[in-house]
């Protein structure tokens, strides 16, 4: 049950898959599971709503982790941040708000397939698992897939590279499934989080080109609460700003097709480290790592009670 | 072993090409040797004085560390042993810990 599933270790795609099932069987009056789809090699894509259940109109929060396979503190933080929001709920008046007035949509393993190959085959691998005709190569970075600028600079045309865009927009059944999710409930949510590694950054639209975005000032304070929430955990510092400027260009990203579609809140999370362990941080610094984030998101979740 | 040892070997580096000719330096080498790009994404993102952290098999860690060399370019390795960090990750503490 929930007391044995351990939080400070990385889980293969099977047990995060069992630990979803127990949190939906164990809190029904805080969580539902559904599917949005299937991968393209047919595994079910799993999100958890948790939240209070309410007839009112509530506005929602969208968290993905493991858009990119090898990057497994993201699925290792979705499930923190479940674990964290649920049993606290009884105790932490903070939570409590949170998940009265909110809706958290969480999807704790994005790219199911590249998920499950990172653990059996390719401890690197990044991108989906989908084939694409006349190339040896498989799969599509599925952070340049999305209809936003697609495959303009920043991202690639030939398959073989890790950053290609894929054959055409949403050309990736994951990421046309989360479109039509959000899409379909894009008046509720106020709110897109995606968490990849590391880097250390929080970063916001535009990835695609040098400008700002309109509620520029808004987002900017919400980033800098966000990233000083982190920062007061264990002194953790992160860069924050637009994506292009903080990181580099790049296209077809889901935040700039989330801000694109509505989302003001836009945010990729790049976690920890800055490359001494690069991909494999160790066990041990799950729980520091998921504590400062879970501030840095509960930060951003209660700036949308507010008025900016 | 995890991944049948194919990572024995293998390393990290962490390169920091100080100028646009040390850029491309380092984008041709990567041409010629099929590598793993850790950060940034794609060599075609490679800015000066911007970390670049690449993963290079075995066979290839000598040949990267003298044309480096013979280019000046400023690199360290932050992995040695890919293998023991994989291992270490998850292999030895949650095996243990799911016994």
């Amino acid at each position: 049950s929930e007391i044995q599933y351990d939080y400070e270790v990385y889980h293969p795609l099977e047990e995060i898959q069992s630990w979803m099932f127990e949190m939906n069987r164990t809190h029904p009056h805080l969580v539902d599971l559904f599917s949005i789809g299937q991968s393209y090699e047919g595994r079910p894509l799993y999100v958890l709503q948790l939240g209070k259940r309410t007839r009112r109109f509530k506005k929602a929060v969208w968290i993905d982790c493991g858009v990119h396979a090898r990057e497994w503190i993201g699925p290792a933080f979705c499930q923190w941040f479940v674990k964290e929001a649920l049993n606290s709920y009884q105790h932490d008046s903070s939570i409590r708000r949170l998940m009265n007035q909110l809706d958290f949509y969480i999807m704790p393993v994005f790219n199911v397939d590249g998920y499950h190959y990172s653990w059996k085959t390719d401890r690197f691998w990044r991108k989906t698992r989908s084939k694409i005709p006349k190339y040896h190569c498989r799969g599509v970075d599925a952070n340049r897939n999305w209809k936003v600028k697609w495959c303009d600079e920043g991202a690639s045309l030939h398959p073989c590279d890790e950053t290609y865009c894929g054959p055409f927009p949403e050309s990736e059944p994951e990421v046309k499934a989360v479109a039509k999710f959000l899409r379909k409930h894009r008046k509720r949510v106020k709110a897109y989080i995606s968490i990849h590694a590391y880097a250390q950054m929080l970063l916001y639209p535009y990835s695609y080109k040098y400008a700002t975005i309109p509620n520029f000032n808004c987002v900017e304070s919400a980033a800098q609460n966000a990233v000083s929430a982190l920062y007061s955990a264990y002194g953790v510092r992160y860069r924050y700003g637009p994506a292009s400027t903080t990181l580099y260009v790049s296209s077809g990203s889901s935040i700039d097709w989330a801000y694109k579609n509505g989302i003001p809140y836009a945010f990729a999370f790049e976690l920890r480290d800055t490359g001494y362990f690069g991909f494999l941080l160790p066990e041990e610094l799950i729980n520091p790592t998921c504590t400062e984030t879970m501030r840095a998101v509960k930060t951003i979740a209660s700036g949308l009670l507010k008025k900016c | 072993y995890l991944y049948n040892n194919r990572y024995f070997g293998d390393q990290v580096f962490r390169i920091i090409p100080s100028s646009d000719a040390e850029v491309q330096a380092v984008k041709q080498l990567f041409q010629n040797l099929t590598v793993d790009l850790w950060q940034p994404n794609s060599a075609s993102m490679i800015q000066e004085n911007s970390t670049v952290d690449v993963h290079v098999g075995r066979n290839k860690t000598q040949w990267l560390r003298r044309h480096l060399h013979q280019a000046h370019i400023q690199s360290e390795v932050l992995i040695s042993n890919l293998q023991t960090e994989i291992e270490r990750q998850i292999g030895y503490r949650s095996s243990r810990k799911r016994r």
